[in-house]
């Protein structure tokens, strides 16, 4: 259930330019990303392809972007897919399989060309097409323990490992890992992680188009959704998902810009002593799991201060919020608690509906990125720049074309979302009754009617 | 609710669980769109597969017989303005309307309700140990909605999300949300419900789009 493209990573919208291209790259073929994929791994000189996904053509390629004479550039009808070996700076078990550029051994020395026969001759390790070794790049051909090692430039010292990291340690987490960006892609238990653009072998909500600042890359360790460490689904049908086993930083996180008497942006850095909700329901203890269940374990969660029951974030939700201690109301948010006034500056407020709010917030309540007013794509708008020609309707930014009532709102990047509101509050407090309108005054059509002679009826 | 007797609300349908526990009310405003009350739903992302609404009955849990037995999966959940406390469900496939499952109307935006206009609210929320004694909670209930009076309606467990209807121009209007407020109502508190028609412009635009 493994996807070829697992041994890719891809970089949206990207084209990789040679100058020139020696030798010219193959004819484009048809095929999808991972019939691309899989010609490309089964190929010993394909490093890359440019993958086409309007036309479905795949072009192979033998270089990446870490080869001589070439560059990126942005290309929005071609994404780029390149071998992760060939771009990954850690390693991966006794790292084999590595074939970055690190060209310098632990203690700094050059590394001698595997052609070169001086300052230190050999014949076990020349390159050929299959072993990988090439210039002076570090380079494991004996699956030495310590991982890949070079020839040296010092006629003194023969040989030295390059002491290039292994993935789990290269980059370390802080916290739950939610920031963690590394290229770990195999859990605890050793088994290969599932890419988060694929919904095979495990069907899941987190496309990487609805959750783009959560870093769902390739198929990578990551923590999306406030879990205690970094996960990924698995490319066993039989493990839906499972942790990975990442490094912790030694040095404490920065902190995030605490608050006590109000919040910020959706309060995650809010550590105040508010412990009922804004409906006047007190709040469950983080540390009790009655009357709710939860996994939201204060020492599990070091850095989001789940202490006694005070309202925290500990998720990213859209506000503080916590558990209820009312068995049938499992959480409420704690929407009394004020806004921090400097937040809601003179952009970040509207006045009115927010009809003429002309700010650059381009994010829903939930963080989910705005679509584009002028896109198709992923809904296609009732309300565009060229219907409201009047209203700004700039970029991706939150707008308010229709003068909602509720303020300042944007299609979303998130297909199952076609729009929401965005997280900006009305400068001023709105009286939004308007003077009561007679009985008479209103009609209504084909609701609201019901056979009165059933309601004295039982069964 | 307490006091009442059996009535006919078919607008007001159970909210259910995986389990096929009833758990909240909501009110059918649209073939195809509930609303109910974010209270009873533990995010905005909830993922709703399993859950399901169950319409045209008079009884929490009809015999598997019963003939206007509607139960309808939810395919997805959508939140409103922050302050409202409202939800709108989304059903996999539009209701049948018919004698025992009906639409009630949407106020018009911002209409504030005459006093002395009749109301009732509507649920089968467990009403055990109170006054109304045991039996299995039927639906509906009419009362007269009095402002800042002596109501003295206490809302448990269940019903939370369901509709506070009233009757205007001769149809039922859906003018309130039951929410969970901060204590149980007592003859010196009034009942809590959201005002509907401050959101009836989100709620259009939710069925639109």
């Amino acid at each position: 259930h493994r996807s070829p493209l697992n041994d890719f990573q891809r970089l949206r919208a990207t084209e990789l330019l040679a100058v020139p291209a020696e030798p010219p790259p193959p004819l484009p073929e048809q095929g999808s990303a991972e019939q691309c994929a899989q010609r490309c791994a089964t190929s010993l000189a394909c490093r890359a392809f440019h993958y086409d996904r309007q036309s479905q053509l795949c072009q192979l390629l033998s270089w990446t972007q870490h080869s001589p004479h070439v560059q990126l550039q942005k290309n929005i009808h071609y994404d780029l897919y390149q071998k992760k070996d060939y771009l990954r700076d850690c390693i991966v078990a006794d790292g084999t399989s590595y074939r970055g550029t690190r060209a310098t051994t632990e203690k700094g020395l050059r590394c001698q060309h595997w052609q070169a026969t001086t300052p230190h001759d050999h014949s076990r390790f020349l390159p050929s097409p299959r072993n990988g070794l090439e210039e002076n790049y570090c380079r494991n051909p004996d699956r030495d323990r310590r991982g890949p090692w070079c020839y040296t430039v010092n006629p003194k010292v023969r040989h030295q490992s390059c002491g290039i990291k292994k993935c789990e340690d290269a980059v370390c987490m802080t916290c739950n890992g939610e920031d963690y960006r590394g290229a770990v892609d195999h859990t605890e238990s050793g088994t290969e992680c599932q890419r988060w653009d694929l919904q095979h072998p495990h069907k899941h909500p987190f496309h990487p188009d609805k959750y783009p600042d959560k870093g769902l890359d390739d198929n990578y360790c990551r923590n999306p959704d406030s879990s205690e460490r970094p996960w990924c689904y698995t490319t066993d049908p039989g493990r839906e998902r499972e942790y990975c086993h990442i490094r912790f930083c030694k040095k404490r996180p920065r902190p995030l810009n605490l608050t006590t008497g109000c919040f910020r942006g959706k309060g995650e850095g809010y550590r105040g002593r508010v412990n009922i909700t804004v409906s006047g329901i007190p709040c469950q203890r983080w540390d009790a799991q009655t009357p709710h269940q939860h996994h939201f374990v204060p020492e599990k969660y070091p850095c989001k201060d789940l202490q006694e029951n005070f309202c925290r974030n500990p998720d990213g939700s859209e506000a503080p919020w916590c558990f209820t201690a009312r068995p049938t109301v499992r959480i409420a948010f704690c929407f009394q608690i004020r806004r921090c006034p400097d937040e809601l500056d003179a952009q970040e407020c509207y006045h009115d509906h927010g009809e003429r709010y002309h700010g650059h917030i381009s994010k829903t309540r939930k963080g989910i990125t705005c679509q584009p007013w002028a896109a198709q794509a992923p809904h296609v708008p009732q309300i565009s720049p060229v219907t409201h020609p009047e209203a700004h309707l700039e970029e991706n930014y939150c707008r308010n074309p229709d003068n909602d009532s509720h303020g300042p709102w944007c299609y979303t990047m998130d297909p199952r979302t076609p729009f929401d509101y965005c997280a900006i509050k009305p400068c001023l407090a709105q009286s939004w009754l308007m003077p009561m309108l007679l009985a008479d005054a209103v009609a209504f059509e084909q609701c609201g009617r019901r056979e009165e002679r059933l309601q004295q009826k039982g069964r | 609710i307490i006091g009442g007797q059996p009535g006919n609300s078919p607008w007001t349908v159970s909210i259910r669980n995986r389990a096929g526990v009833h758990f909240c009310g909501g009110s059918l405003v649209k073939e195809q769109w509930v609303i109910s009350t974010r209270q009873c739903f533990f995010s905005c992302d909830a993922d709703l597969t399993g859950y399901e609404v169950q319409l045209g009955t008079l009884f929490k849990d009809p015999g598997p017989g019963d003939p206007d037995k509607q139960t309808i999966p939810i395919v997805q959940i959508v939140c409103g303005p922050s302050e409202s406390q409202l939800v709108m469900l989304k059903l996999v496939r539009p209701a049948t309307l018919n004698r025992r499952v009906a639409l009630i109307c949407l106020p018009p935006e911002r209409y504030v309700v005459p006093a002395g206009t009749v109301c009732e609210i509507a649920g089968w929320g467990e009403t055990r140990g109170t006054c109304c004694g045991p039996g299995t909670p039927t639906l509906g209930s009419p009362w007269k909605l009095v402002p800042w009076g002596d109501t003295s309606l206490w809302v448990p467990q269940g019903d939370y999300g369901g509709p506070l209807a009233c009757l205007t121009a001769d149809c039922w209007v859906l003018e309130g949300v039951i929410t969970p407020s901060r204590i149980c109502a007592r003859t010196d508190q009034p009942a809590l419900f959201i005002r509907v028609s401050l959101y009836v412009d989100w709620i259009h635009k939710v069925i639109k789009m």
